[in-house]
Formats: structure tokens, sequence, C-alpha cells
């Protein structure tokens, strides 16, 4: 990724839509 | 992901208000028809693709995870106040596909396919060692022990003989020596303390169920039993609306799930 001098580039892992939450416990 | 790439439908995030209001519908759904077992609340949402329907609306096509709570089916007990049974209890969880149409901002249910499954006998061991399983329906100790506490039940009984619709649950536990059952049951037309022959009485036109939960503990020489019954306030059968292509039997259904619920009535511990 090549950023612009003092614009901040977003880091980290993409934020996958699904599956949601886990409301419970998974078993 | 904006419509118009070729695939004709759109992915919400799984976690979005809207998809988690057509889950809920799909939930209440599940709860509304079931005939036998326990109520489920929603746990997971896996997946959803909205699709866009001529002439108007939206289909959710949409795939959740479940889990069993403690409240049966015929508990009128609104299921967002019935908690799920545990790890340790030996979970039972569902897997669901829906496809639930949003309408004039009103969500209806197309279609519903759904599994449950009983957790891995491993993963109860690993949360805990000594815990009881769950086990057949059809085992010759659990028939056994859901028939003394039925009789058991009715002995102490002064008014409606109560016949079996059910058994729910059943776990043999080793240390004491027991068995451990859930059952449904229902009121019928003869009087308990002048049954000599059961198969003669009748469920009553006007349904009044009850859920019972027993522990029959063999002793040297005998057995104790003790069952804990609640009976359900009785419930006028009104029709239920079906989705299309779905034909599900409703008479058991519609008295489940009354919109107010009346208190029930604990009968029980009997020893």
């Amino acid at each position: 990724t090549v950023g612009q001098p003092g614009v901040a580039v977003a880091a980290g892992p993409v934020v996958r839509p699904c599956p949601g939450r886990i409301r419970h416990f998974k078993i | 992901v904006p419509l118009g790439l070729g695939l004709g439908y759109k992915e919400l995030n799984c976690d979005d208000p809207e998809t988690e209001q057509a889950a809920l519908v799909a939930v209440d759904y599940i709860n509304s028809n079931l005939l036998q077992g326990y109520k489920h609340t929603l746990n997971q949402i896996d997946k959803v693709k909205v699709w866009s329907r001529r002439p108007m609306g939206e289909v959710f096509e949409i795939e959740i995870d479940t889990l069993e709570t403690v409240c049966h089916v015929l508990d009128p007990t609104p299921s967002a106040n019935c908690s799920v049974r545990q790890l340790r209890q030996h979970a039972v969880e569902g897997d669901c596909d829906f496809r639930v149409l949003k309408q004039n901002g009103q969500f209806s249910v197309l279609s519903a396919k759904c599994d449950s499954s009983p957790d891995s006998a491993e993963d109860v061991r690993k949360v805990c060692p000594s815990c009881p399983l769950l086990a057949p329906l059809n085992d010759t100790k659990v028939v056994h022990a859901v028939d003394a506490a039925l009789a058991a039940f009715n002995a102490r009984n002064n008014g409606s003989y109560f016949q079996l619709v059910e058994v729910s649950r059943a776990q043999l536990v080793p240390l004491p020596a027991s068995t451990y059952v859930e059952f449904a049951v229902a009121a019928t037309d003869c009087v308990a303390q002048d049954v000599t022959d059961p198969a003669v009485c009748n469920m009553l036109a006007e349904k009044q169920y009850g859920f019972c939960k027993s522990t029959l503990t063999e002793k040297l020489g005998g057995e104790d039993v003790a069952v804990t019954c609640t009976v359900f306030p009785t419930q006028p059968v009104l029709p239920q609306p079906q989705p299309d292509g779905i034909n599900i039997p409703s008479s058991m259904v519609s008295s489940a799930t009354p919109e107010s619920p009346p208190d029930a009535v604990v009968v029980g511990p009997l020893v």
C-alpha cells in the first residue's frame, strides 16, 4: 500500500461482514 | 455491496439491524411451528443475501445458528425469557436456512429448513468430565423412569388424569445411579384417581399441557421417584399462517404461543 506523506493509511485486517457475532457460545 | 454486479443480490453485514430483524422473525417462526422439543434462540447469523423481488419487496436468504433453550415448545413462556441450555447440560444447536420476505416493512417467512444436533460427547467432556450425556429416548431405563414419574404424578393429582405427550430429553446419571427425564403431558377426560385403564382416556378438546422433570434414583431393593410438573393454562386452538408450499400441523403450535400467557401452575415436587 502506497500512502501520501501525512495521510493516514488504513491498517489491519479487513472486517468480514459474516458470520455475525456469537450471542451465547459456539458448539 | 451494491446491486448490479451481475449476481442479482446484495450482501448485508450479518450484524446489520435489518439482517437481525429477519433472523429474529425466522427464530419466531421456528418456535411457532415446532411440534416437539424445546424452543430455540438465535445464536449467530452465518450468511445473508438479499435479493430484489419483483414487483416489490426483498427476499432475505439467511443462514442462522440457533441454540436450544430450557423452555418446552408447549410452555407459553415467551422465548425471550427462556434461558439457553448450557454446555454442561448437553446443549443442542440448530442449523437453519430461511427465505424471509420483506415487503412494506413487514417480514414474513417464505421457506424454512432446519436440522438440530446435540453437542458432541467430547465437547461436553471438555467442560464437564462427569456430566451425564443425553440418552436415547427409547432406552429402557428412560421409558421406565417416565412411566414411574407419570404414575407418581397422577397418583397425587386430584384433577384430570394426565397422559404422556412426548419424552423430551433424558440423561443417565452414574452416581448416584439415577435417570433424569423431562417429558410433556396432557390432561384427559378421565379423573386421575378413578382411572383403571388409561387407554380409554382421551385428550381434552381444549388442550391443557404440562411439562414434567423427574429423577428416578435406584436404591437397594427399590427406587425413589421425584417428579415436578408445571401445568400450563388451557389454550384455544387457532389456525396458524403457513409459508407457501409448507404444510405444518398447527393444532399444538397455536396452544404454545399465546400473546400474553397466563400464569402456569407448578405441581410438585412429589416424592
